[in-house]
């Protein structure tokens, strides 16, 4: 589904512990989108096909720090307040264990009590790529298919040619490119909890 | 004007690149 390939602004309810895929948007080909990109160095939560989401953790034993937050819970009505916590950065992350890369990881979401959409407090997180429940290493899949999509563009190019001369004609009214191509890669990471399954997309824009 | 298309790649836990999906070229004003 084209319309469904790159999340935009679709955050759905958490229940009190997911299983999802940690996103540093400093990456260079994440994409930048939707209402809850946060700063640059933000590390995302992204699940089940939805638009990343930013969110707080504890903050380490020894930070003098005392930020607290408070968020909804599943239940709409209620709302609570969590003490030590801060928004997951780049350079925060090592205090749980963590490199700014992709992990998979499971959260605990606001103590156990879910959430109803958009950001949350992540009360517990557990590194889970690695383990013997869950060999596969996210950082290093993700490198090995950033590398298999360079691949496929180089080995299509005659048909993304075809492609460009077919968009001119098509859309442009014209019988040639202009010849000045700008090319976008983007990439969104996902983990899907039904089918436990890893998903990485890739999508790219050519304009002339 | 332009194309948009991509790649999706479905692994399994065990890292194993399990399906890949053309997102085919389609183009936009």
């Amino acid at each position: 589904d084209r319309k469904k390939f790159f999340p935009q602004d679709r955050t759905g309810p958490l229940p009190g512990k997911v299983v999802g895929v940690l996103a540093p948007n400093s990456h260079p080909l994440i994409r930048k989108v939707g209402r809850f990109l946060h700063d640059e160095d933000a590390i995302y939560l992204s699940l089940n096909g939805d638009s990343y989401r930013w969110f707080y953790a504890p903050l380490a034993a020894n930070d003098p720090r005392t930020n607290s937050v408070t968020v909804p819970v599943v239940d709409r009505r209620a709302r609570m307040q969590f003490e030590r916590v801060l928004l997951l950065r780049d350079s925060s992350i090592q205090s749980i264990g963590m490199t700014a890369d992709f992990h998979l990881v499971e959260i605990e979401v606001n103590g156990g009590h879910g959430s109803p959409e958009g950001t949350f407090v992540a009360s517990k997180i557990r590194k889970l790529d690695g383990s013997k429940e869950y060999p596969l290493k996210v950082a290093e899949v993700v490198r090995g298919l950033q590398s298999r999509y360079s691949d496929y563009l180089t080995n299509n190019s005659r048909e993304i040619d075809v492609g460009m001369s077919k968009a001119a004609a098509k859309v442009a009214g014209r019988k040639k490119e202009l010849g000045l191509r700008h090319r976008e890669d983007s990439m969104y990471v996902t983990w899907m909890m039904d089918s436990e399954r890893l998903e990485v997309r890739f999508l790219t824009r050519i304009t002339d | 004007f332009g194309i948009e298309f991509g790649m999706a790649y479905v692994v399994s836990k065990e890292g194993k690149l399990e399906r890949s999906i053309a997102l085919p070229i389609e183009p936009f004003a």
